[in-house]
């Protein structure tokens, strides 16, 4: 089973793991390669879970989440909650090449990429705003809010804090297995 | 969500994670995809991992790096990603997730927290042997 190079990944993403393949068959890094396979997730919007057009916040809005590592150097590069730019996990590997820092997140992270020449564009789709407007119908179920009112296992926000109510969290069990990292 | 572990002919090792996260999560909500150690983590002295499944809980048990300190310890890459999972599980019995492991010689594993409904987790596999993406399934 042991052999060199490998390239492995989570779930079925077939045409991630040719692209990172495909990179190192033609002699790029392995840092390149796994550039390239998530990238091509992220191209593909694999099972809705990566890049744009998925996952969409209580906003409506989707925002991606990256990092590149490189175990040589132990150098990493990521960002979090990135808005309107699709292409995460190149701007995570900018983070690496061009900063001293490890992790940036929010609109200054999409500021950055803006800065690093990384495109600017809307990430909503069709999925995203159809997955949006079916939550709002639904009361805003399921969400993740908990001990505030109004009760958030039956409404929407917006939420206060409410110390004195105890209801229980919602039953883990209505988790969603394809709303995951 | 995708993590990915490259490791070259030479054993350098990379990993890296792209996500749009939790569905209807609060804005601003970072998983662990993003987060050296518990998303991805790689270290050329012992190998990778990747983590993917319910951020929220996951990141806090840093399992990645958890799994790559145990192959460095000599694990082989199933028990690794074996024992990340079953750290989480302790607290959170019927937690989501499922990592997936590398040794620097090409060895790779995974595991998986069995639940209603996730029994099996796939992960696809390229090395000279298949020269081509071959999917596994490991039985959580």
């Amino acid at each position: 089973q042991a052999s060199l190079p490998l390239v492995i990944n989570t779930w079925h993403f077939e045409n991630a793991a040719s692209a990172a393949w495909s990179s190192l068959q033609m002699g790029g890094s392995v840092l390149d390669a796994v550039e390239r396979g998530c990238a091509q997730c992220e191209l593909e919007q694999c099972d809705g879970s990566v890049g744009f057009g998925g996952s969409p916040d209580e906003r409506g809005e989707s925002t991606l989440d990256a990092m590149i590592m490189n175990g040589n150097t132990m150098e990493v590069g990521a960002v979090g909650d990135l808005r309107r730019v699709k292409n995460a996990v190149g701007v995570a590997r900018a983070v690496m090449e061009y900063t001293e820092h490890t992790f940036i997140v929010g609109e200054s992270a999409t500021i950055f990429a803006q800065n690093m020449g990384f495109k600017s564009e809307d990430l909503s789709a069709n999925q995203s705003i159809a997955i949006f407007s079916k939550w709002l119908q639904s009361n805003c179920q399921p969400n993740y809010r908990k001990h505030v009112f109004p009760d958030p296992s039956k409404s929407c926000g917006p939420y206060k804090p409410n110390a004195k109510s105890r209801q229980p969290k919602h039953p883990k069990g209505n988790f969603d297995p394809s709303s995951h990292d | 969500t995708i993590g990915m572990i490259v490791i070259g002919k030479n054993g350098h090792v990379a990993a890296a994670t792209s996500t749009n996260g939790a569905t209807h999560k609060i804005p601003g909500r970072v998983g662990d995809s993003p987060v050296a150690g518990a998303g991805a983590y790689a270290d050329s002295t012992a190998g990778g991992a990747a983590a993917t499944g319910d951020g929220d809980i996951m990141m806090r048990f840093l399992p990645s790096f958890l799994a790559v300190d145990l192959m460095r310890n000599g694990a082989q890459p199933t028990a690794a990603c074996e024992m990340a999972i079953s750290r989480i599980k302790k607290y959170y019995p019927d937690f989501f997730g499922a990592v997936i492991c590398a040794n620097t010689t090409g060895g790779y594993g995974a595991a998986c927290n069995k639940r209603p409904g996730f029994s099996q987790f796939p992960f696809m596999v390229v090395n000279p042997q298949t020269n081509k993406p071959q999917l596994h399934k490991v039985d959580c």
